[in-house]
C-alpha cells in the first residue's frame, strides 16, 4: 500500500496473507498475496495470485500444498504467532483470463474451520449486481484497501508491475499491515486512462478503478487479492466490493495510474454457489 | 356215552327205526366251537309214554340245565314231545340223554334228531348291563370284536376303551382341567396324570368343583376308580364317590393329579381349577413426588411394581438418576430393593458456547426443573446463530430446552464486516 497508514490490529480482521510457492517455475518462485475471509472455511482472493505459471494457454490452479493462509496477522514477522491454515481446495473462476485479468477472482477452502476472534472475522459480501441495497461501487465513493505489499513507489520493481503480487522481497514490502482509502473512479475515466497508453489494456465491466488522479495513494505489488471494502451506511458493516487485481506499468501511486480491482458484485452467485455447497 | 364235535350231525335212538332196547341209557355230548350254539330238532319221536316221563325219556341239557324232558308220541297234560320246534343251547354245548326202563309194551321206535352249529350274535344277546364292548360291538361268524370311538384306544382286554391322557403339564399361575369327557362318563381302564409345575416360590391350591362322581365302594376305600393328589412327593389324598374333595391345599409348587379308572362303571368324573399364591411382600409406600404402579392391597411373589416420579423429578438410585425403577416381590417375601426416592431434576450448569454468556432466570441461579436461562453473545460483534430470543428451560428430562432449538445450543458468530477496532473518524477540513 502506497501512501497508506499502519492498520491497528483488529481494523481489518478479514485480511489474510497468502504465502505461495510455485515449484513449476524454473527456478521455483515464492510470493505472497492477500485475501478476504468470508466464513470459517472460505477465503476470497484474486485468481492471478493462485495461477500457476505454465507455458501453455490453459489456466491451471496451484497445487493446494503450495499455499499457506495466515489469519489474524498484523506484522509479517509474527507469522509464527498467527493462525495458520492449509488449503484443501482452490477454485479459480472458470472464465479467468490470464492475459487481461478478466474475471480475476478465486476461492480458497481452508483445510479446517478457523475460530473467529477479535482479530479474525469475516467480511460481508455485497448484494449481487443489480440489487441496489448495496450498489456496486459508485464513482467517487471511498473504499478501504489493506495489504503488506510495496509501500514505497520508488522501491517498486518496474519489470513486475503487470503482476503486482509476484514479489515478496522484504526490502520493499511492509512489515505491518497498511491501509489506504481510495475513491472509486468513473468507469469512463478508468478506461480512458489506460486506453491512452501504447499497450492496449482492456478494462472490462468486471473491473473498476480506484485511486487519485494525482497519485500518491495506491495499492501495489503484494497487495493482490486483498479486499476493497466499503461501509454500509445503515449497519456500519464492511463488505468486499473489489479485489486488488492489477495496475499500469508505472510506479504504484503514479499520476493517473489507477489501481484496477475485480468487481466482486458480478460474482456473488458464483461465490454463493460454492459456499452453499460447503 | 358218545361225543360229537362236528358242526352238524344226527343222533338216533338205538335200533332206530326198530324198537329201542330195554334198560338202556345213552348220552350224547355235542360240542361245537365257541361263538356257536347248538340247535337241535327232532324229525321223529316215539317213546313209551308215562306220567312225567317216568319210564322212558329223552332229556336235553346244557351244563345240567334241562332244556326239555320228552316222552310219548303226542303232547299231553303231563308229558311233552319235542314237536317241530328247535332246541337251542345257550352256549356251544348240548347234552342229550336217552333212557328206557325194563318194559317196552308196544315196541316204540325211538327218535331221530339232527343238530347243527349256529352262529351266536354275541352283540345282540347281551343285555345293556352286560355289554360285551365298551363302545361298539361287531359280530362275525363264530365270534365278535369291539371297537372304540375316535380318540379312544381299545384296551388289551379287547373290550374297554381307554384314553391316553398323561403328560399334561400346566405351568400357568392358574388354570384348570377335568376328567376326559366330563361331565359325560369318563373312559375306562385309563391312567391319566396332570402335572402342575409353577415357579418355585408359589404354592398351588386345588379346588374340585361340586360335580364329582367317581366310582367307589360302600365299604372299601376307592378300590375301583380314584383321583390321587401328590404334592411335594407325598400323597395328599385319594378321592372317589359322589362328594367333591373341595379345596386341597398343596403347599407345593409341583403337584401331580392322577386319575385311575378300572374297566367298569359309568360315572361322570370331576373337574377342578387351581390357583397359585406366592409369598407375600410388605405393602409399599409411594415415594414423595413419585408413583407406584400397580397399586394393590397386597403383593406376592412375582408381582412387579414400577416406581416413577412426577414430571420434573427423577429417581435416585445410588449415584444414578433413573426414569423408572422396577421392584420385584421375591420368593422369600422380600422386595428386590428399597423404594428409590424422587429428586427434583437438575439440569446442571449449561454448556456455554464459546463467546457466549448465560443469564439465569432466578436470583439464586437455580438450574433445577423449571429454571430458565438466557444465552447471549459477548459484545456487539457477535451474534447468536441461530438468532434465538427465547430462553432455555430446565425440562422435566433434565435437559436445557429451547422452544426454537430444542436441546441444541446456538453458537456465537461474528457479525460480518465489523472490525474489532473502529476506523478513526476523519476531520472535516
Amino acid at each position: 500500500v502506497v501512501g497508506g497508514r499502519a492498520a491497528p490490529p483488529g481494523l481489518v480482521p478479514w485480511q489474510v496473507l497468502l504465502a505461495v510457492e510455485d515449484a513449476s517455475r524454473v527456478p521455483a518462485a515464492r510470493w505472497f498475496g492477500a485475501g478476504a475471509l468470508l466464513s470459517e472455511r472460505w477465503v476470497l482472493t484474486a485468481a492471478h495470485v493462485l495461477h500457476s505459471q505454465r507455458r501453455d494457454a490453459s489456466v491451471v490452479p496451484l497445487e493446494t500444498e503450495h499455499i499457506t493462509v495466515f489469519l489474524g496477522l498484523h506484522d509479517v514477522r509474527d507469522k509464527h504467532h498467527s493462525t495458520r491454515r492449509s488449503v484443501d481446495q482452490v477454485l479459480l473462476h472458470p472464465d479467468f483470463q490470464p492475459l487481461n485479468y478478466n474475471n480475476d477472482i478465486a476461492l480458497l477452502r481452508l483445510d479446517r474451520p478457523v475460530r473467529f476472534t477479535g482479530l479474525i472475522r469475516p467480511v460481508c459480501l455485497p448484494k449481487p449486481h443489480g440489487q441496489d441495497d448495496w450498489p456496486t461501487p459508485l464513482p467517487n465513493t471511498l473504499g478501504l484497501v489493506a495489504g503488506w505489499g510495496i509501500s514505497s513507489p520508488s522501491k517498486a520493481s518496474s519489470g513486475l508491475t503487470f503482476h503486482p503480487s509476484l514479489t515478496s522481497d522484504p526490502n520493499t514490502t511492509s512489515e505491518t499491515l497498511q491501509y489506504v482509502k481510495l475513491p472509486v473512479v468513473e468507469q469512463a475515466e478508468c478506461e480512458a486512462s489506460y486506453a491512452s497508453r501504447s499497450l492496449a489494456y482492456n478494462i472490462t465491466r468486471n473491473m473498476f478503478c480506484a485511486g487519485f488522479y494525482e497519485g500518491g495513494r495506491d495499492t501495489c505489488l503484494g497487495d493482490s487479492g486483498g479486499a476493497f471494502v466499503m461501509q454500509d451506511e445503515g449497519q456500519q458493516r464492511w463488505a468486499v466490493f473489489g479485489l486488488v487485481s492489477w495496475g499500469g506499468p508505472e510506479d504504484c501511486g503514479s499520476q493517473r495510474v489507477y489501481g484496477v480491482y475485480t468487481r466482486v458484485s458480478n460474482y456473488i452467485s458464483w461465490i454463493l454457489t460454492h459456499l452453499d455447497t460447503d | 356215552l358218545s361225543s360229537a364235535s362236528e358242526m352238524y350231525g344226527t343222533v338216533r335212538s338205538p335200533n332206530f327205526p326198530e324198537a329201542y332196547p330195554r334198560d338202556t341209557e345213552l348220552r350224547w355230548n355235542i360240542s361245537v366251537p365257541r361263538g356257536y350254539h347248538v340247535q337241535l330238532y327232532f324229525t321223529h319221536f316215539d317213546l313209551e309214554p308215562s306220567y312225567l316221563c317216568e319210564y322212558d325219556f329223552v332229556k336235553v341239557e346244557v351244563e345240567e340245565v334241562v332244556l326239555g324232558l320228552f316222552c310219548g308220541r303226542e303232547e299231553s297234560d303231563t308229558e311233552q314231545v319235542p314237536g317241530m320246534g328247535a332246541l337251542s343251547s345257550s352256549n356251544n354245548l348240548l347234552s342229550l340223554l336217552f333212557h328206557s326202563d325194563f318194559s317196552d309194551q308196544e315196541n316204540h321206535a325211538g327218535f331221530l334228531a339232527h343238530y347243527a352249529a349256529v352262529d351266536v350274535d354275541e352283540c345282540q344277546e347281551r343285555s345293556d348291563e352286560e355289554q360285551l364292548c365298551d363302545h361298539f360291538c361287531h359280530n362275525f361268524i363264530g365270534g365278535y370284536y369291539c371297537s372304540c370311538r375316535y380318540g379312544y384306544l381299545l384296551h388289551t382286554d379287547n373290550r374297554t376303551c381307554r384314553v391316553e391322557c398323561s403328560g399334561g403339564v400346566y405351568r400357568q399361575r392358574s388354570g384348570g382341567f377335568s376328567s376326559v369327557d366330563h361331565p359325560l362318563p369318563y373312559p375306562k381302564s385309563s391312567d391319566c396324570s396332570y402335572s402342575i409345575q409353577v415357579e418355585e416360590g408359589l404354592v398351588v391350591e386345588l379346588l374340585f368343583n361340586p360335580t364329582f362322581d367317581v366310582e367307589d365302594h360302600p365299604d372299601l376305600p376307592c378300590p375301583y376308580d380314584y383321583v390321587q393328589v401328590i404334592a411335594g412327593g407325598k400323597e395328599l389324598g385319594r378321592y372317589c364317590g359322589g362328594r367333591s374333595p373341595g379345596r386341597v391345599v398343596t403347599k407345593s409348587h409341583l403337584v401331580l393329579v392322577n386319575f385311575h379308572t378300572d374297566d367298569s362303571g359309568d360315572n361322570l368324573g370331576w373337574s377342578l381349577t387351581y390357583t397359585t399364591t406366592g409369598s407375600q411382600c410388605p405393602v409399599l409406600l409411594s415415594p414423595a413426588n413419585g408413583l407406584l404402579n400397580p397399586i394393590q392391597s397386597e403383593y406376592s411373589f412375582r408381582d412387579h411394581v414400577l416406581v416413577t416420579c412426577l414430571p420434573g423429578y427423577k429417581l435416585r438410585k445410588g449415584e444414578e438418576y433413573l426414569d423408572h425403577y422396577q421392584l420385584d416381590c421375591q420368593k422369600d417375601g422380600s422386595w428386590s430393593s428399597d423404594v428409590p426416592q424422587c429428586q427434583m431434576v437438575d439440569c446442571g450448569n449449561p454448556e456455554v458456547p464459546p463467546l457466549a454468556r448465560v443469564v439465569f432466570g432466578s436470583h439464586d441461579n437455580s438450574t433445577r426443573f423449571g429454571a430458565t436461562m438466557q444465552l447471549s453473545c459477548e459484545g456487539d460483534a457477535f451474534q447468536l446463530q441461530p438468532n434465538i430470543t427465547s430462553s432455555y428451560n430446565c425440562s422435566e428430562g433434565g435437559i436445557w430446552t429451547n422452544s426454537e432449538l430444542g436441546t441444541d445450543l446456538p453458537t456465537c458468530i461474528p457479525v460480518c464486516g465489523l472490525p474489532s477496532r473502529p476506523l478513526a473518524q476523519q476531520q472535516r477540513r
